[in-house]
């Protein structure tokens, strides 16, 4: 009836209002209410509920489509060389000191390599969670080469036997062509001196980042290559929907997400639990 | 100075006699859509919209009445697009990068805002900006539980010659106020205390924030705001503010290609002015905030 479908436009507006706030983006937004739409008017459907689920089932069908699994492939290779990346402030360093121990507890023997060799304290900072972590820390001296530090821990990391060498970057802003480059010389550095490295590149994606989330992401995709995305602080209010349209258009897997700003406050990434926070 | 989004609304608009409300509904749905893309809240932009179809319509009428027979003056693609740049200039401004100064003890700036969003490297450029104005400056590393978080405060003192107060495990309430009592012996005119970065929702340390406010009283309160936020600049700001009545915002990494919409949002749900920007990681890259230069950012 025609009552019934007035009903749907308004609260297809509430839901779209939804999407929108939670930063999922207005283009991806669009094509979320106008699939639903279509199924709707299929299936003559004419309740919120049935429309919230649909809704819901096609933004964990975009969050989980194409996606192998989110295990890392067991490398034969050793170590296996993690870099994390992304721009200022967004966690990569604390998500270091997470994932260091999630690996601790497999048994994994960890080698974290201090490659933010410009902010302020960053190498400290990066040294207390390695003693936090149970991990072994390569450092050199404030200013020096990234990239040298790098070499020196793929080194250590041969010697030592370890599993995983994981690099801490400094924040970078995408738009910043030298530092990108840097990126790209590290990349380049250490797979010459392991067999396929970096194995996994890490974006780290801060949940309260808007639409510019999807630049950062086309951006380091492109100089550095990108795995997976980490989203962090989602303990807070922002609901990370950036992540939706960032897998929609690149395909990358989310593997991980942060929340809280503790050793243990790290977690595999569950669609079915982020899509019904998005609604919550 | 108009990107793809305007160019779109000048197309459509090219050639028309006159605007009529047709014509600026249509003309409003790429703005809408512009704005959303830029990180503008959504409650924001139903706002925005409204107040230029308003003018939009108010102006069509008048230019109608004015020139009734002759040729209308200013081509009405320009005309609307000057309404919504102007609009949105309005709503930014006006530029207030003002310091409540304290004549005749130290004045206290207190730095406040969300994890990573730059407050301890604002604090630095902060007080650069004031020793160039001639100030003395005290730094108060306020969080004490960032691991390094003194330690990093204290690398960017000593890059600017400036003291900082800290005290590893200590109550950053009693951390601050002793702190005013070592500016009060050292004639310090300016006390800048850098805090943790939380959430809005942590009750304990927003608690400890109104706790240094309430002991410390301080001067100016800013919200240290990362300009690449998305639609939670609303709860966030609105709850710092409801909690601390901040005196401003200071948005950062504004040297990169984000939009910036959340420099709208959070001036138009709380009322507080923009009051400095940070342009760039080293000390030196800080500003006033000027509302022209990002109202084409920001409207694309
Ligand atoms: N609430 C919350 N805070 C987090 C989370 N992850 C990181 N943080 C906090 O975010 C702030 C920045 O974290 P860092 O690890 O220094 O970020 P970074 O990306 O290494 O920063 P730069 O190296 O300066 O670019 C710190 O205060 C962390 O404690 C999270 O999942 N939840
Ligand atoms: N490009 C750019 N980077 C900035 C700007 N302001 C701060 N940063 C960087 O952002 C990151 C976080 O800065 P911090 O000063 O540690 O942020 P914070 O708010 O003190 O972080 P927490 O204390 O953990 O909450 C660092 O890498 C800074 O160098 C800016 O205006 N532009
Ligand atoms: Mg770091
Ligand atoms: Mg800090």
């Amino acid at each position: 009836t025609s009552v019934g479908k007035k009903i749907d436009e308004n609260v297809l507006e509430d839901l779209e209002a939804i999407l929108i706030k939670s930063d999922i983006g207005v283009a991806t937004t669009e094509e979320i209410i106008e699939r639903a739409r279509r199924e709707i008017e299929r299936d003559k459907l004419n309740d919120r509920e049935a429309l919230l689920r649909i809704i819901k089932e096609e933004i964990k069908r975009i969050l989980m489509e194409n996606s192998e699994s989110v295990e890392s492939k067991e490398i034969d290779v050793k170590p296996q060389v993690i870099f994390v990346v992304g721009v200022n402030g967004v966690g990569k360093t604390t998500t270091i000191g997470k994932l260091t121990y999630a690996l601790s507890l497999e048994g994994k023997r960890v080698i974290v390599c201090a490659s933010d060799t410009f902010r302020a304290a960053a190498i400290e900072q990066l040294e207390v969670w390695a003693k936090r972590s149970g991990a072994e820390i390569v450092k050199k001296s404030h200013g020096s080469d990234p990239a040298a530090v790098l070499y020196d821990s793929l080194e250590m990391a041969k010697k030592k036997d370890a599993d995983v060498v994981i690099v801490d970057t400094a924040g970078r802003l995408h738009t910043k062509v030298n530092l990108m480059k840097e990126l790209e010389k590290m990349s380049r550095i250490a797979s010459k001196k392991v067999e396929g490295a970096p194995h996994e590149v890490l974006l780290v994606i801060d949940a309260t980042t808007g639409q510019n989330g999807l630049i950062q992401a086309k951006s380091f995709l492109e100089k550095s290559g990108v795995t997976g995305i980490v989203v962090t602080k989602l303990d807070g209010t922002a609901k990370g929907g950036i992540i939706v349209s960032i897998k929609r258009e690149l395909n990358i897997p989310i593997k991980w997400v942060g929340i809280g700003e503790k050793m243990e406050d790290l977690i595999r990434f569950d669609a079915d639990d982020f899509v019904e926070s998005l609604f919550s | 100075t108009l990107s793809k989004g305007f160019k779109n609304i000048k197309n459509k608009l090219q050639g028309l006699e006159e605007l009529n409300e047709r014509v600026i509904d249509d003309a409003l749905q790429d703005v809408k859509r512009s704005l959303l893309e830029a990180d503008v809240a959504f409650d924001v932009v139903k706002k925005f919209l409204r107040n230029v179809k308003e003018k939009a319509m108010g102006e069509t009428v008048r230019v109608k009445v004015k020139h009734k027979d002759k040729k209308i003056k200013i081509k009405p693609e320009d005309m609307f697009i000057k309404i919504c740049e102007d609009e949105l200039v309005n709503l930014l401004g006006p530029v207030d990068a003002s310091l409540k100064i304290n004549e005749y003890e130290p004045t206290k700036i207190m730095l406040v805002g969300l994890q990573g969003s730059g407050k301890t490297t604002t604090a630095g450029k902060m007080a650069k900006l004031l020793m160039k104005n001639g100030k003395s400056v005290l730094l108060v590393a306020a969080d004490v539980y960032r691991p390094a978080a003194i330690e990093q405060l204290k690398v960017i003192g000593s890059q600017l010659g400036v003291d900082v107060v800290a005290k590893e495990g200590e109550n950053p309430v009693k951390i601050c106020k002793d702190a005013i009592e070592v500016a009060k012996e050292k004639n310090i005119d300016v006390v800048i205390f850098d805090t943790a970065g939380r959430l809005a929702i942590d009750e304990v340390l927003m608690k400890e924030l109104e706790e240094i406010k309430k002991e410390t009283n301080p001067e100016n309160i800013f919200l240290v705001c990362d300009a690449m936020i998305g639609q939670d600049a609303v709860n966030m700001s609105m709850a710092f503010d409801k909690r601390l009545d901040v005196d401003g915002f200071i948005m950062t990494k504004l040297d990169g290609d984000t939009r910036g919409g959340a420099i709208l949002s959070v001036k138009e749900v709380t009322g507080k002015p923009i009051k400095f920007v940070g342009i760039g990681e080293s000390l030196d890259k800080f500003e006033e905030f000027r509302p022209e230069g990002y109202a084409s950012r920001i409207l694309g």
